[in-house]
């Protein structure tokens, strides 16, 4: 059972499986604790009205059991076991710490979405790339001053003129939880035409990503902080480093939900032959992404499928005497949108853009199907008697000289004789 | 009444080189 077609063999859309595309994936990072060994201090909450504790850790990439590295950004996240990477401790500014990860293949993603093991970040930016990280475009940005961070207004409407426009949003920046807390960015919330997703391109554009990066540009200050004795209304968290809890950035769980980009034309990617990525694709459409018609199949141009329509790829039509094709919009067009194939190099003495009649010289054998490799005849035309070499198509009567008869102009007519002339080879008789 | 087919030996080609099929 294939999920590209149904029961009668028809074309379908299908797509692969919803899938956290970042889990087991590398995620690089600009910053990582524990080389050389490191003590990082947090605050605690208790609960139940009881004050905050401060406790210490040490950082030591050397020691599995005191290491955070950027592996368990991606690995399985259990409630039992939480695994965290963690960055250096923030000394100095800039704050800045880069989490990158690359897909390896374009997906159409949902969300991206972070659960941290420090206090959330106080401002931080989500980017995307869909050259595989030749260019970045801003995706989401957090931040209590969207204004100052990021140059951006805090909430700003999201309407159909500026859907592919990232936001930045003063949400999911709270100091507390202290540990735990989530940002999760839903590509499509807010924006107006993710109801009629199928029939907006920008959209489909929007969610395409084959890299995201994350970029936590400043931790919560002290001075957000209040934690009464430690706090301090310096801009520099370095100020409360000393006293009560050091400053850096840990993250438990890093996702991106989503589907692996195929264009309705597959439900499941591999890994080809060189390891990489790519969707199994149906519909005569091949491609990374499914993106493109496979050679022959140009009768009509690419198109993604929607719920309504595979949209799939179809064959030119040659009657068996080509092997390539090429589209022509012109054509299509004339048609009413149903064919535009041309085939080309039409063989065994074929002509016409379906290699549908016999070239010059060739005439129609009406015993066999034009799909006959001998469905066109050599027109014979007799060198003298003829007056040229190309004969009726369809009955491959040649054009013969005065006096002559005969298909291929080889005999005199009746009351004609052969001359010694090769001009007029017959000529009446006296 | 069936008609012979040209006979190509009977053409004089002195004046007519060029229009000779080769295998004349």
């Amino acid at each position: 059972l294939d999920p590209c077609y149904d029961d009668t063999g028809a074309a379908r859309r299908c797509i692969p499986e919803f899938i956290n595309a970042a889990f087991g994936k590398e995620v690089m990072v600009s910053s990582v604790c524990g080389r050389p060994p490191s003590r990082s201090c947090s605050v605690v909450e208790r609960g139940d009205d009881r004050p905050s504790v401060r406790t210490c850790q040490i950082c030591d990439a050397a020691d599995p059991r005191r290491a955070h590295p950027a592996s368990y950004l991606t690995d399985l996240n259990s409630a039992h076991n939480l695994t965290c990477w963690q960055s250096e401790n923030l000394n100095t500014s800039p704050y800045n710490v880069t989490l990158t990860l690359s897909l390896g293949k374009k997906f159409e993603i949902t969300y991206v979405s972070l659960q941290f093991c420090s206090p959330r970040p106080e401002s931080l930016a989500i980017y995307k790339s869909m050259d595989y990280g030749k260019t970045w475009m801003p995706y989401q940005f957090y931040s209590s001053q969207c204004r100052r961070m990021y140059n951006r207004p805090n909430k700003a409407t999201i309407t159909k003129q500026n859907e592919q426009e990232a936001l930045c949003t003063d949400g999911h920046t709270d100091l507390y939880p202290l540990s735990g807390g989530l940002i999760a960015f839903s590509t499509l919330d807010g924006r107006p035409s993710g109801k009629d997703f199928d029939n907006s391109p920008v959209l489909q554009d929007w969610v395409t990503v084959t890299d995201i990066r994350v970029v936590f540009n400043r931790p919560q200050l002290p001075r957000e902080l209040g934690l009464g004795a430690g706090g301090s209304n310096s801009d520099d968290p370095a100020s409360v480093t000393s006293t009560l809890a050091t400053y850096f950035y840990a993250v438990g769980d890093f996702q991106v939900g989503g589907r692996c980009k195929c264009n309705g034309h597959a439900s499941r990617c591999l890994k080809d032959k060189e390891g990489k990525l790519v969707c199994d694709c149906k519909h005569n459409t091949e491609g990374p992404e499914c993106d493109r018609c496979k050679p022959f199949h140009y009768d009509r141009p690419w198109q993604r499928a929607n719920a309504r329509e595979a949209n799939e790829c179809l064959p030119c039509n040659c009657n068996l005497h080509a092997r390539r094709c090429r589209f022509n919009m012109e054509l299509y067009k004339l048609s009413g949108r149903k064919s535009g194939g041309v085939c080309m190099n039409c063989r065994h003495n074929t002509a016409g853009r379906h290699c549908h009649y016999c070239k010059e010289g060739f005439y129609r054998d009406m015993a066999r199907p034009i799909t006959h490799r001998r469905a066109c005849k050599a027109c014979d035309c007799h060198p003298v008697g003829a007056a040229g070499k190309t004969c009726n198509q369809t009955t491959g009567q040649c054009p013969c000289k005065d006096g002559v008869t005969g298909i291929t102009c080889n005999r005199c007519a009746k009351g004609y004789q052969q001359s010694r002339s090769p001009v007029a080879p017959c000529i009446k008789i006296p | 009444e069936v008609m012979p087919t040209l006979d190509m030996a009977l053409f004089d080609w002195t004046d007519y080189e060029d229009m000779k099929p080769v295998d004349t």
